[in-house]
């Protein structure tokens, strides 16, 4: 689904990026290890 | 603060009204991002995807969407949700609200003013 970075939110001048998955699995860090 | 976060984002089971563009969302992102930067990802997320849907929808959306469109929730005890303060970094509301090492569970709905 790609990367969207943000930025030029109120009182907050920080660039952050987000990346969404289709799903949690596999996308997810696998935490039962 | 860079620390990786990752979120399982779903509409708010009763402010959202079902037909609206309501899916879970599975996302990753900085433990820097505050709540602001979470509501802006999702209002230029659901403009890029109306615009890919609908010819005709307005590229202008995209740039003109804004923090103050959606509000942001997280479960607490009894069923309740409280409303997240737009400043606070994804980290710390991971700290003081969830506590727990699985993908923070939030709920997303279009802020009563729009």
């Amino acid at each position: 689904l790609g990367n969207v970075t943000v930025t030029d939110v109120t009182a907050n001048s920080l660039t952050v990026t987000f990346r969404e998955g289709q799903a949690a699995e596999g996308f997810f860090r696998d935490r039962s290890l | 603060g860079t620390n990786e976060i990752e979120l399982v984002f779903r509409p708010h089971p009763t402010l959202m009204e079902k037909d609206e563009t309501a899916q879970t969302r599975y996302i990753k992102t900085t433990g820097n991002a505050t709540v602001d930067h979470l509501s802006k990802y999702l209002a230029m997320r659901l403009a890029l995807e109306e615009l890919r849907k609908n010819e005709e929808a307005n590229p202008m959306n995209v740039e003109t969407v804004s923090e103050k469109q959606y509000t942001i929730y997280i479960a607490t005890v009894n069923g309740q949700f409280t409303l997240l303060n737009g400043s606070f970094s994804l980290e710390l509301v991971s700290e003081k609200y969830w506590k727990v090492n699985k993908p923070m569970e939030l709920y997303y709905a279009p802020t009563k003013e729009h």
